[in-house]
């Protein structure tokens, strides 16, 4: 699971 | 949502309020890089185009939206509605040079190879290095307002504050995004001499004048 993906950062 | 990230981007939110402010307030839009507000626009656009693509939180969307229409409304003031002050003759950093790079950098060093990822990686190199447009025209002006110093230090605080977050966010979430944080060190690093010139001079009540 490539949990950069998930981008909630601004 | 850690205090850090929260801190950080209610910073960077400031920072935005206060030059849009100052901007507006004195009719003026002296000692600003027009080009550095060019470079910010496009890192909001290619960064927050998954807006369409993706949602992640209320607050998320809301935050990307204010500071695309902020960085549009700031250019339109720069080169529309106070056009005459805008100090052109000082503002000549060639943008290109930092364009260029970037998007070459995106294309080689990203996670993914598509056009969103692209872009999105393009946004963290360009954003690293949009400000130095600014710093130059300070530097040759040699003086900075301290409303606009004020700016800066919001925006330089910002990325500072999104350090802290990864550290925090490494520690207890396991998360890092090498990409963000060795751009977010050179983009901090870049503000360290204004840091310590507005540490010294603009809080001490003095202007930001540059040492001859």
């Amino acid at each position: 699971e490539d949990q950069t993906r998930v981008k909630d950062e601004l | 949502m850690n205090i850090f990230r929260l801190t950080g981007d209610l910073s960077h939110l400031l920072a935005i309020l206060i030059l849009l402010w100052k901007i507006w307030k004195t009719r003026s839009c002296s000692g600003i890089s027009g080009r550095s507000q060019i470079l910010f626009a496009t890192v909001y656009t290619a960064r927050y185009l998954d807006l369409f693509t993706n949602f992640v939180s209320v607050y998320n969307s809301v935050m990307k939206i204010i500071f695309i229409a902020a960085a549009f409304a700031t250019l339109y003031l720069i080169y529309v509605k106070f056009k005459a002050t805008y100090d052109r003759n000082h503002d000549t950093f060639r943008i290109e040079f930092l364009l260029a790079p970037c998007a070459l950098l995106a294309l080689i060093l990203n996670h993914e190879f598509t056009i969103l990822e692209v872009l999105w990686t393009f946004s963290i190199y360009l954003e690293s290095v949009a400000i130095l447009p600014q710093l130059f025209l300070v530097s040759k002006t040699g003086e900075a307002e301290t409303i606009t110093s004020h700016y800066l230090f919001a925006l330089g605080s910002y990325r500072a504050l999104y350090l802290l977050n990864w550290i925090y966010r490494y520690y207890f979430e396991g998360f890092f995004d090498l990409i963000a944080i060795v751009a977010g060190i050179v983009q901090t690093v870049l503000y360290c001499d204004f840091f310590y010139l507005y540490i010294t001079r603009v809080i001490k009540g003095r202007a930001l004048k540059l040492p001859a």
